[in-house]
C-alpha cells in the first residue's frame, strides 16, 4: 500500500467514483473491515467500512473520508487485520 | 483491549517461561548494532513480564525457540508481505504460533538523536506492541495504548497502559510483584469501561 495516496481521497462522498477508492477498499479487507472488491465506487459497502474503522480506532464516527480518519489512513501500522477472525485467519 | 477470534493464549502452567531468538538468516541491515536491538527487545519482553507471571529468556538455539524474530522483505512466505518503507510495520502471529516478523525496508532506530531520517521507526514501540499480539492482544481503540495499531515515524510509545495490562492479566493473570502505583490514576479509570 501507498498510503499517501488516500490523501486524494479526503472528502469523497458516497456515490461518486473516485480513482483510488479501489486501493482504499484492497486495504480494508486487508485489515477486515470489507470483504474483497475491486472497484472505484464509493458505496454502502464502504461506508459501513468506513464507519467500522472510525469505530475501531476511537475516531468521530462519520463514515466519511474526512480528516481524522485519512490521516489514520495515511499512518504506519502493523499488520496484523483489526478484526483478524472476521475476513482473516492467522495462519498458524 | 481485544483478543484474537477464540482468546487463543500460551497454554503452559503459571508461571510461564518463553524462550525468544533472532533468526540468524535473516538479520536486520542496518547501523544498529546486534546488541542494540537485543537491548531493545529485552526491554520490550520484560515490561511484560512485569505485568504477568511470564519470563522472556533470550536463547541461543533458533530453531528451538518458543519466538522466533525476524526481519524480511516483501514476500516472506506466510502470505502478508511486507510493502517497503512506512506502510505495514511489522507483524507477529497469535499464541502459540510465536512468529515475529519486522519490515526490513524500514529505517529501525533506538535513538532518534542519533538517526535523523523523518521515516524512522522506532524498534522498542514495534517490539512491544507485537509481543502483545505474541500473547494473544489484538488491536485497541484507546490511542495512547501500545496495542494502538498505528505508530507514526519518530513516535514512541513503549511504556503499556492499564489498557494493555488488564488485557494481558485476563489472559494470564497479574504478575505477584506487579503495583498499580506505576500508573496515573487518570489512565487507570479512563479505560474502566472496557
Amino acid at each position: 500500500h501507498n498510503l499517501h495516496e488516500f490523501e486524494k481521497l479526503r472528502g469523497a462522498i458516497k456515490g461518486s467514483s473516485v480513482n483510488g477508492i479501489s486501493q482504499l477498499k484492497r486495504y480494508l479487507h486487508r485489515f477486515g473491515y470489507l470483504e474483497a472488491q475491486a472497484d472505484d465506487v464509493f458505496d454502502s459497502n464502504l461506508e459501513n467500512a468506513i464507519t467500522k474503522f472510525q469505530e475501531k480506532l476511537g475516531l468521530p464516527v462519520t463514515g466519511k473520508l474526512d480528516s481524522p480518519t485519512v490521516l489514520e489512513l495515511m499512518s504506519p501500522r502493523c499488520g496484523v487485520p483489526d478484526f483478524p477472525g472476521k475476513l482473516h485467519r492467522i495462519k498458524n | 483491549y481485544a483478543y484474537f477470534e477464540g482468546r487463543p493464549r500460551w497454554g503452559r502452567n503459571i508461571p510461564m517461561r518463553l524462550t525468544y531468538a533472532f533468526s540468524p538468516a535473516n538479520p536486520i541491515n542496518s547501523s544498529l548494532s546486534k546488541e542494540e536491538i537485543r537491548a531493545a527487545f529485552r526491554r520490550s519482553f520484560g515490561r511484560w513480564a512485569s505485568v504477568i507471571p511470564v519470563a522472556f529468556e533470550e536463547a541461543g538455539d533458533y530453531g528451538g525457540a518458543d519466538i522466533k524474530i525476524g526481519f524480511y522483505s516483501g514476500e516472506h512466505g506466510d502470505g502478508e508481505a511486507f510493502d517497503g518503507v512506512l506502510g505495514v510495520l511489522a507483524h507477529a502471529f497469535s499464541p502459540e504460533s510465536g512468529r515475529f516478523h519486522l519490515d526490513a525496508a524500514e529505517t529501525w532506530a533506538v535513538d532518534f538523536e542519533r538517526e535523523k531520517s523523518a521515516a524512522a521507526v522506532d524498534l522498542e514501540s514495534v517490539a512491544t506492541h507485537e509481543i502483545g499480539h505474541l500473547l494473544g492482544l489484538g488491536h485497541t481503540a484507546v490511542k495512547e495504548a501500545v496495542m494502538y495499531p498505528s505508530l507514526r515515524p519518530r513516535e514512541t510509545k513503549v511504556e503499556l497502559k492499564m489498557d494493555d495490562v488488564k488485557g494481558v492479566q485476563a489472559l494470564y493473570g497479574s504478575n505477584p510483584n506487579f503495583s498499580l502505583g506505576a500508573f496515573s490514576e487518570s489512565d487507570i479509570y479512563s479505560n474502566g469501561g472496557n
